[in-house]
């Protein structure tokens, strides 16, 4: 059992969201702001089984696009999705 | 050392904090919406020991109702609480 | 790869991520609520290398005073923040 923890752009919260719902994975939506640009984007949770990481990551990449950054946003284009995947101990619906 | 995450129904959101500091826990909370209804939730964030983990689960499974969900929300019953149990590599008061 | 999540009082939020980001390291901010005071306070987020944890909690260190905790607070004096270092199994821009 694994927790996707994905940051994306506002703009693309609503799309990534219905389309890992449509796929049966379950995902819960918290506010968050960037640190670089203090612009408001969306930080994801999705708790997932081990084998469904890849997919999950799938639904994200196709469904977040790459945004146009601000010029001044350094040499790196923003990602469509900054992603973390921490292993879980437990998973339960008490 | 464990980080347990729970997403909980706003309605159960301070009888499960107030039963996890009468017990000496301590606990963050974030403003979250679930992906599926739409609607807002809670998210706590509790750091614990090891041995301490299942009585936080106690705590949050007794202190959140079941809610009545909407028909519509599929043929399985919402929990009293999405929980997450991570392992921690450091948990400090700086 | 780690992720670093960090509860910093509001008053120090901005600071805390200004010397990250001048380290070049990158953060996302979450409104949060403290359990105990109820009072708004900031959760960091911070994914970085396994060798750069130590640089981070130091950054934190350095840039969140110590709050004068309302003496209703316990014994405890408030930390300045409060850390959790997780292992990451991944850490991707997508
Ligand atoms: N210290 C720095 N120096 C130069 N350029 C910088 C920088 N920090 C960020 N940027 C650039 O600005 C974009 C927006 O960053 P922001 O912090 O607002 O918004 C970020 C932040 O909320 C989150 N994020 C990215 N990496 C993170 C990390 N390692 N830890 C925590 N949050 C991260 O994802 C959002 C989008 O990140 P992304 O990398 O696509 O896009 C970043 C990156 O291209
Ligand atoms: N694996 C996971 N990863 C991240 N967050 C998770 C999660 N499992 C649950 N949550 C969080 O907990 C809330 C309650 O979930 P529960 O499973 O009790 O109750 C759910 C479930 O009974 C149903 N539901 C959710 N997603 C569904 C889906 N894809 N298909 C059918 N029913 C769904 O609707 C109720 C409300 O869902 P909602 O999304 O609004 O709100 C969810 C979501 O915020
Ligand atoms: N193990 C943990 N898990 C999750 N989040 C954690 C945590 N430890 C600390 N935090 C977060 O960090 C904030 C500051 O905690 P600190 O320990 O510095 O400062 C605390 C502490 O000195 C005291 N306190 C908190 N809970 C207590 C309790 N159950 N009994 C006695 N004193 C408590 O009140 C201050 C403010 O607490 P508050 O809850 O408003 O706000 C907390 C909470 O949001």
């Amino acid at each position: 059992k694994k927790l996707i923890i994905a940051v994306v752009q506002n703009e693309d919260a609503d799309t990534v969201v219905d389309a890992l719902l449509e796929d049966e994975f379950r995902a819960t939506r918290l506010a968050s702001t960037g640190g670089f640009l203090r612009r408001g984007n969306t930080t994801l949770m999705v708790g997932a089984q081990d084998d469904q990481v890849d997919r999950v990551l799938d639904l994200i990449r196709s469904n977040a696009r790459n945004q146009n950054a601000p010029a001044d946003a350094a040499e790196q284009q923003p990602a469509a999705a900054t992603v973390f995947v921490l292993d879980l101990e437990e998973y339960q619906r008490l």
